[in-house]
């Protein structure tokens, strides 16, 4: 069986307020390593996964691999009912038709419980490949969203070039050009506020904005977010959550002219 | 205009 003991709910509401309009119906995959998520939208342009380790949780217990499918329009609408300070319990029997969620106050003695039925979910599984990137951008996540939302009025793709100079935002579009340049960056009173740009080799890329701005809902999970870059491969597009679990996002590029 | 690119041609199935 499954116990999982979250100090805060939060964490979980905003993971899946993250994901929940880029897929749809995913399976938990939970194993005595935590639980984890693998999912592309429709048009398998983007892939999110997720991880979130057992030492997230206190305590965790699962004896053997149970995968919870689960709608994520359903989870969001159980989850609406948890306070962001609650402490959040999810249960499963070895063989479940349903998850438990229990709700706890940690203020009052209030306790709410939910059951969401579970659904039969055959998830093509996609085997990411090791990469060595050849850029990696690490820079505050509220930085990332705002020079994405600003460039999505003017355009629906920007380019990413990094080279030695720092990274360039670009995009064109009916009404004019727009770019945004960061420099590496070290602020020592706020290390959240760096820039670092690791570079092997020049990178330029093309992204649909549309994509990069949805993955930018998950940056009230982490001040800072990692993009990885390599010509001609998707961009990973991560945010580190406590205890090595994480929020990873990966994007296909587009091509031509 | 670009072509949107697919996972598919990056990540193999399992």
């Amino acid at each position: 069986m499954l116990e999982a003991r979250l100090e805060q709910a939060n964490l979980l509401k905003k993971v899946v307020d993250a994901i929940k309009d880029l897929v749809q119906d995913c399976n938990f995959d939970c194993n005595d390593s935590g639980i984890a998520l693998q999912a592309m939208d429709n048009s398998h342009v983007a892939l999110v996964s997720m991880m979130l380790k057992s030492e997230s949780f206190s305590p965790f217990r699962c004896d053997r691999n149970i995968a919870l499918g689960i709608n994520l329009t359903s989870l969001t609408k159980v989850l609406r009912a948890a306070q962001n300070e609650d402490i959040l319990t999810l249960k499963a029997e070895d063989a479940p038709d349903v998850v438990n969620l229990v709700f706890e106050s940690a203020e009052s003695d209030r306790i709410s419980e939910y059951d969401i039925k579970l659904m039969d979910i055959d998830q093509e599984h996609l085997g990411i490949p090791e990469t060595e990137y050849a850029a990696t951008i690490s820079m505050p996540s509220a930085e990332f969203q705002r020079i994405c939302r600003d460039l999505m009025a003017l355009s629906e793709s920007v380019s990413i070039e990094c080279s030695k100079e720092g990274v360039k935002f670009a995009c064109q579009g009916d009404i004019g050009s727009g770019s945004v340049t960061l420099r590496s960056h070290t602020n020592v009173d706020k290390p959240e506020m760096n820039v670092e740009i690791d570079l092997t080799e020049p990178v330029s890329l093309t992204f649909s904005l549309k994509y990069l701005v949805g993955f930018c809902k998950a940056s009230s999970l982490s001040g800072q977010v990692k993009l990885c870059l390599s010509n001609e491969v998707p961009l990973l597009v991560e945010y580190a959550l406590a205890n090595n679990s994480y929020l990873r996002f990966y994007l296909a590029p587009k091509i031509g002219d | 205009h670009h072509v949107q690119q697919t996972l598919d041609t990056f990540f193999c199935s399992r």
